[in-house]
């Protein structure tokens, strides 16, 4: 564990309960990514089955835990609960034209053919483009509220994050992780343009056009 | 490395 590490975490688990909570206390999921939602439930899902069969530390385990919690919470919200505000004519983007590439890939590419191993794969990159259905819908509408770009940019932040903190493992732990290392990178580039728009646009008007 | 074993990072 170190710095970057522990503030992408940190960063991670802010958006997630930014997300929760906008919903939450506006009573409306509009501008929102069901699909987005949807996608991080299963990477959520499929990376976290370690959690049956190994116990790494109490930090890993409840962070796991709250991860998946707030997933399946969001997607309730979103799905069943806020659901006449739900968005759906503009949360177009066809998911599984991620899943299946991303499924695809997640059997040919993988540290070891086994079942646990190609779904941990296959939530790694699928994490890497499930932000994407989100930002189709940002580009569609051609607006976002400011507390859905405060939740993006955590989001960001926490991959850029990430990839410090495998640059300081690399260094000072010879950790290398090609798989995670070049996922990551795919999406902290995503998210680019975004940062570039959120910096630029959301702190100076509070209106992301 | 610790490919294929235990997973720390979430």
């Amino acid at each position: 564990m170190n710095v970057f590490r522990l503030t992408g975490d940190l960063s991670h688990l802010a958006a997630i309960i930014i997300l929760l909570l906008k919903i939450w206390k506006t009573r409306s999921c509009a501008g929102i990514s069901g699909k987005s939602q949807i996608l991080f439930a299963l990477v959520f899902t499929t990376r976290y089955l370690d959690l049956l069969t190994s116990f790494i530390s109490l930090y890993n385990t409840c962070m796991k835990i709250i991860y998946v919690g707030c997933a399946y919470a969001t997607v309730y919200l979103i799905y069943a609960k806020f659901r006449a505000t739900y968005d759906g004519n503009h949360d177009t983007f066809r998911i599984e034209f991620l899943v299946v590439p991303v499924g695809g890939l997640a059997f040919l590419v993988n540290h070891d053919f086994s079942p646990l191993e190609i779904l941990w794969t296959f939530s790694i990159y699928l994490e890497s483009v499930a932000i994407l259905p989100q930002l189709f819908m940002i580009s569609k509408t051609g607006e976002a509220e400011t507390i859905t770009t405060h939740y993006l940019f955590c989001l960001g932040v926490y991959r850029a994050l990430y990839l410090f903190n495998w640059i300081w493992r690399f260094y000072f732990e010879g950790f290398f992780d090609m798989i995670a290392i070049v996922a990551g990178v795919v999406q902290t580039i995503l998210y680019c343009d975004f940062f570039y728009l959120y910096v630029t646009k959301v702190n100076a008007v509070q209106r992301f056009q | 490395c610790s490919f294929g074993e235990e997973k720390d990072e979430l």
